[in-house]
């Protein structure tokens, strides 16, 4: 099953 | 004071026809290098990051940094009053409620003016690192439009391959599925803009929402060419120079296999 992932996931809140 | 004036103002319209599908809210940040924007659409999947130097306006003040809180579908309103040819001018103060945006005809026969109200629009800012990519994809912003629209009738999902000879597009869904390959132009082939260009250090495959790839073709009238950076389970980034001025890039988290 794919899964559509968050940005925040890779980019940190800044 | 913030003054920007753009002769050619239908550059504008452009941008915020290439971005109010996906931001309903955005705050510009205006300094003295130029305008700036980041904004993530509402379930925060994907990024619209824009980027307008100070130099590619005709004219071009800010004295003191500001921060435009806008509703992009209510200026997308007021610039459907610019006629195609007039020239632009944004207008705030240093503490602003409202931006005013003035249009003139190429002639000067008509000048109109319009105040759009500012918001207060708490956004989350990503750091977004700087980094190197391993495929980076040239290809003409067109053709691009053209694969991502007939991939979405098919399927909800792309998965978009890299390698040295070119890039493959395929999805798949109930009627069936289907590929699309671009593949890299020889150095004789005709107009620079018409080129399929690849730099790869290492071949990726990344899966991406159709939907969200057809957002970001919303772009398309802004120029001929779009960048495609990729690496490996990492958001892509759909690039979109503007001529002498900045780009307006898209980033767009990857569907994971899980």
């Amino acid at each position: 099953v794919m899964t559509q992932s968050k940005l925040s996931a890779f980019f940190r809140s800044s | 004071m913030f003054e920007a004036r753009l002769t050619e103002g239908s550059l504008l319209k452009k941008i915020i026809e290439a971005i109010k599908d996906l931001v309903q809210e955005a705050n510009v940040d205006c300094s003295e290098e130029g305008l700036t924007m980041q904004a993530m659409d509402a379930s925060h999947v994907s990024l619209c990051s824009l980027n307008m130097r100070h130099g590619g306006f005709d004219h071009y003040r800010c004295d003191r940094s500001i921060s435009l809180g806008l509703n992009l579908a209510n200026l997308g309103k007021i610039l459907k009053c610019a006629g195609n040819d007039d020239v632009v001018t944004l207008k705030a103060e240093d503490e602003p409620d409202t931006l005013t945006l003035m249009f003139e005809s190429p002639n000067q026969e008509r000048i109109s003016d319009f105040e759009l109200k500012l918001m207060d629009i708490e956004t989350e800012h990503l750091g977004i690192p700087n980094e190197e990519y391993k495929c980076t994809i040239s290809m003409p912003s067109g053709e691009f439009q053209r694969i991502v629209r007939d991939l979405a009738v098919i399927g909800e999902t792309c998965i978009i391959t890299c390698t040295k000879e070119g890039v493959k597009f395929s999805v798949s869904g109930d009627l069936g599925n289907g590929n699309v390959t671009v593949r890299q132009s020889s150095a004789a082939d005709g107009d620079e803009k018409d080129q399929v260009k690849i730099q790869m250090e290492e071949p990726v495959t990344l899966n991406f929402a159709l939907r969200y790839l057809g957002f970001f073709t919303k772009a398309t009238p802004l120029g001929s060419t779009v960048k495609l950076h990729m690496s490996p389970d990492v958001p892509i980034v759909v690039e979109y120079p503007i001529d002498g001025i900045g780009s307006i890039s898209y980033f767009l988290a990857p569907k994971i296999d899980e």
